[in-house]
């Protein structure tokens, strides 16, 4: 464990609280893509069935276990929630993921370390964690109403992917054989993807003014 | 290779 990567996992963590924290406390989803938090909620599921099996560390299945519950809890609040719902912006939010989905699932069934279930479905997850923010970056530019929570979500969950190529640099230097083609480009895409909010989110925030993605 | 190194990240 180091640094990069411990301030990484709790800056994806605090991401998801900042969200629930939003979705509980105003009883509100809107400007939030559903699709982005469904493709969370299968980057989980898929990347933790070992959750069980593989043992790695009381910290490793601690924060597993609440990414798993944060974020099919988050889906569960825009679906099924009574007020939440209604807050949901639907006619929006209509990136069709499923073709986000299937592709992944092809690369990952020819671009893989193992050809096993597990690692398919690890190397599955990955590439759908790559392109998950999509749904919710083209909401972002159509709806124009960045919230400070959600422009927040969004910069958190850039920051802790940023924190994790760190963290990648650092275990090449000092871990030898630490090499992983697979999960470093698809973590270097998903990196990239922010790059364009990320810039007219520290605009807006050095200009102090309302973030506004361009058309 | 030891148990496979990447996996013990999140």
């Amino acid at each position: 464990m180091n640094i990069f990567r411990l301030s990484g996992d709790m800056t994806h963590l605090m991401s998801v609280i900042v969200l629930l924290l939003k979705i509980h406390t105003i009883k509100s989803c809107a400007g939030i893509s559903l699709k982005t938090q469904e493709l969370y909620a299968l980057v989980f599921a898929t990347r933790y069935l070992d959750i069980f099996t593989d043992f790695v560390s009381v910290y490793n299945t601690i924060m597993k276990l609440i990414f798993l519950a944060t974020s099919f809890s988050i889906v569960w609040y825009m679906r099924h929630h009574k007020i939440v719902r209604r807050s949901y912006d639907k006619e929006q939010d209509t990136f069709r993921h499923l073709f986000l989905i299937l592709p992944c699932l092809i690369l990952a069934l020819v671009v893989n370390e193992k050809f096993t279930f597990k690692e398919v479905m690890w190397t599955f997850s990955l590439y759908v964690e790559a392109v998950a923010i999509l749904p919710q970056l083209v909401l972002l530019q159509r709806t124009k109403n960045i919230d400070n929570l959600t422009g927040q979500y969004v910069f958190l969950l850039g920051a802790y992917r940023a924190l994790y190529i760190l963290n990648w640099i650092y275990r090449y230097l000092t871990e030898k054989h630490f090499v992983h083609w697979i999960t470093w480009i698809s973590g270097l895409v998903q990196t990239l993807l922010y790059a364009d909010f990320f810039y007219y989110y520290i605009n807006s925030w050095k200009n102090n003014v309302r973030l506004q993605l361009p058309a | 290779r030891p148990k496979d190194d990447a996996k013990d990240e999140l």
